[in-house]
Formats: structure tokens, C-alpha cells, sequence
């Protein structure tokens, strides 16, 4: 919507990748910030004597519903589960064996649910370290654009050469190559003199070593 | 050492960018690969969806039905009143005692407001409660309560995560073929249709 004719319009580098490191990282963001926040400990059925504990304080702090869950350690307690009232009423004995039956079938399914909810979560987790991938992966080169901000039809631009001979910094064996990669600040780069300036992998050294170091200084 | 000269320094500046735009070109093949990869994750994910959904579903029918028979059972409570009272003002003590023990021990914080607020839970609740498995209902229904809520979180983290991913790589991306200005473009490694979305949607 921007653009009205993107087809048909010349896109430079900026343009196309200057927004990219910026919503990679807002989507990775978006994921993680709320999925460190879901305060849910799986699974519930069996959690570790801990959180369980845990939990038991919080509900009896809370409203003391946590005390109930030692009734198996009162005997009093445990005679109240067994009454048998249904010499009083005997449709209350199909309606506990329905209850109960009813229970045991909600336990299981939430306990199924539990599990999917789970696997659920570890897709998120998929999702996000997928894009955190993505922002390693490619982030640098939405980093570079925001460095070509001149119409230069060169996206690294060799701006000297020397030797030990005309710059007295520059180790015995070594070229020195200062370069910039789109308008970024000059990178130097030292190049064993083994590898001359005739050969081939000369520039393909240079270049490899300046994009390692602009990458080195945008990851600190 | 050999003056390099202006035509030398441009050859070197040529060879050198052909190099960036390779690299340039295996960072977006490396994208192409985690957006199949996102997209393929995608799938399981709506798969799970719809099995998280379905069993939903039945988790809730059987919660209806255990409400239900709490319902009807509690209606007939009466019936066996005098045996489960005398029974609870046993329980209580004990109960509250091996609470207030727990707490102390394992709580490890201040248990002189908590048995206050205890008794007054103990003389209001109902051993009918016990009798009927109150705690297992009301257990069932936080876990539904937490479940609900972690989904709903999650769903949102994705959704959130998924529009800003989907404008990046149909409008912003994925869509144009760019004219670039240098020669060596690395861009015609993706189609000009969007990757998420019909063909329909780039007619309209």
C-alpha cells in the first residue's frame, strides 16, 4: 500500500531489507514475552512434592481450600467418604456411581487435554527459536542496509591498499585493505602476503574477513 | 609496493561486492529455509489446534456431566444429615491440626492469621463437600480455568507474532522482484506470489 506500483518501481537495498531486522525482531518478541509469562506447570496430575507443596500453601494462604486435600490423614475425615446413605435414598447411590464415573472421565480428558496443551507449547517454543534463527541468520544484512543511504553501485567499496613498506602499522607479510561495506565506517583488514593481488581469492579474502568483522561488531 | 591505481581499486570493489552479494544471497536462501521450516511448524501447530479443540469439546461434556450429578446430589444431601454432621465436627479438629502442622513445616511463614481464617473455612464448609469429591470438581475446574488462560496467551503470542511475520514476508518481501540498481541480484530466488497467501488475493 506504501508503494503504488512496486512492480514497476526500482527498489534499492534499503529500501527492501531496512525494515526486516525490526520485525523479526517485534515477531520474536511477541512470542517469547507472553510464552515466559503462562503461568501453568504441566503436568497437573502429577506434579514434583514442591510445587505441589507449593501450590498447597498458596491455596490455604488463598482461602484454605489447600487443607481439605489432607483429609486422607484424618480418619473421621475418610468415614465421611464412605456413608452409605442410600437405605434413606437409594437413587443416591446411582447418582455418586454417576458422579464418580462422570469425574474419573473429566479427570482423563483433562489430562488428555494437558498433554496436547504441552505439545502445543513446545510448537511455540519451535516457532520462536525458529525466528530467533532467523534474526541471527539474516539481521545483518537488515543492519547493512541501514548503512546505504548513497546512490554507490558498490556494495564494498576498497578505498586503500598497503604494505609494511608505505604504512609502518602493518605487519612485516601483510596487505593491509581498508574497506567499506555500503557507507559503513572503514573496516581494515590484514591479508597475508602469500595471497597476492593478482590472485583470485585476494578480494574474496578481503571481503570475507570485512563481513566477518562488520557481523563481529553488530552482534556486540 | 606498488601504487594501486583508481581502475585497480574499482576492479578489487567489483570482485569484493560479488562476494557480499553471494553471502547476501545465502542469507536469503537461509530465510527461505526457516520460513519453510516456520511454516511447516505452522501445520503441526493448526493439526494440534483442532485436536486441542476436539478434546476440549469432550473434557467439557464430561465437566457438565459431573456438575450435573454434584447438582442433583446435593439436592438430596438431607437425607443422611445427622450421620455425616457428627462425623465432620470429628474431622475438623484433625483436620485443621494437621494443617496447621503442614503449614508451619512446609510453609515456612506466619500460621496465626491462617488458622483463624481456617476455622472459620472448616465451620462454613460441608462434609458433604468430601462426600461428594468437591475437591476433585473444584480441582478440575482451576485446571480448566488455567488451561483456558494458557491457551489463550499462546494464541495470542502467535497471533501477534504471525501478522507481523505475515506483512514481512508478503508486502514487504516476498511480493516484489526488485530492479536493483547492481547487477548481481540476489532476489530472483523468490517468486513474485506470496508465500502465504492464494493468488486470488494479489488479483484483488
Amino acid at each position: 500500500n506504501i508503494i503504488p506500483f512496486p512492480r514497476f518501481q526500482p527498489l534499492n537495498f534499503h529500501d527492501m531489507f531496512q525494515p526486516f531486522f525490526d520485525m523479526i525482531h517485534q515477531a520474536q518478541q511477541a512470542m517469547d514475552v507472553n510464552l515466559h509469562r503462562i503461568p501453568y506447570h504441566f503436568p497437573i496430575e502429577f506434579p514434583e512434592e514442591d510445587n505441589q507443596n507449593r501450590t498447597v500453601c498458596k491455596e490455604i494462604r488463598h482461602n484454605s481450600t489447600g487443607c481439605l486435600k489432607m483429609k486422607d490423614q484424618c480418619e473421621k475425615c475418610q468415614e465421611i467418604l464412605s456413608v452409605d446413605c442410600s437405605s434413606n435414598n437409594p437413587a443416591q447411590v446411582q447418582l455418586r456411581q454417576e458422579l464418580n464415573n462422570s469425574l474419573q472421565i473429566a479427570e482423563k480428558f483433562t489430562k488428555l487435554y494437558d498433554e496436547l496443551l504441552q505439545s502445543y507449547q513446545e510448537k511455540m517454543f519451535n516457532t520462536s527459536s525458529l525466528l530467533k534463527q532467523l534474526n541471527e541468520q539474516f539481521s545483518w544484512v537488515s543492519q547493512l542496509a541501514n548503512l546505504t543511504q548513497s546512490e554507490d553501485p558498490f556494495y564494498l567499496q576498497v578505498t586503500t591498499v598497503g604494505s609494511q613498506t608505505s604504512d609502518s602499522n602493518v605487519p612485516v607479510g601483510f596487505t593491509k585493505v581498508v574497506v567499506k561495506l555500503f557507507d559503513s565506517d572503514p573496516i581494515t583488514v590484514m591479508i597475508p602476503e602469500a595471497v597476492s593481488r593478482n590472485n583470485p581469492k585476494f578480494m574474496e579474502t578481503v571481503a570475507e574477513k570485512a563481513l566477518q568483522e562488520y557481523r563481529q561488531k553488530h552482534r556486540e | 609496493d606498488q601504487a594501486v591505481s583508481d581502475t585497480e581499486l574499482q576492479e578489487m570493489s567489483t570482485e569484493g561486492s560479488k562476494y557480499i552479494n553471494k553471502e547476501i544471497k545465502n542469507a536469503l536462501k537461509g530465510v527461505k529455509q526457516i520460513k519453510t521450516l516456520i511454516e511447516q511448524t505452522n501445520e503441526e501447530r493448526k493439526s494440534l489446534l483442532s485436536n486441542l479443540e476436539e478434546a476440549k469439546k469432550k473434557k467439557e461434556d464430561a465437566l457438565y456431566d459431573t456438575k450435573d450429578s454434584e447438582m442433583k446430589l446435593k439436592a438430596s444431601q438431607g437425607v443422611c444429615n445427622d450421620t455425616m454432621m457428627a462425623l465432620w465436627e470429628e474431622c475438623k479438629p484433625c483436620l485443621k491440626q494437621t494443617c496447621m502442622k503442614f503449614y508451619a513445616r512446609v510453609c515456612r511463614s506466619g500460621s496465626g492469621l491462617v488458622g483463624h481464617q481456617l476455622e472459620e473455612f472448616l465451620n462454613q464448609s460441608s462434609p458433604f463437600y468430601f462426600w461428594m469429591n468437591g475437591d476433585r470438581i473444584d480441582s478440575l475446574l482451576e485446571n480448566d480455568r488455567q488451561q483456558t488462560h494458557a491457551l489463550d496467551v499462546m494464541q495470542d503470542s502467535f497471533n501477534r507474532a504471525s501478522s507481523i511475520m505475515d506483512e514481512l514476508f508478503q508486502d514487504r518481501f516476498f511480493t516484489r522482484e526488485p530492479q536493483d540498481t547492481y547487477h548481481y541480484s540476489p532476489f530472483s530466488l523468490f517468486q513474485r506470489r506470496p508465500f502465504f497467501y492464494p493468488k486470488s488475493r494479489i488479483a484483488r
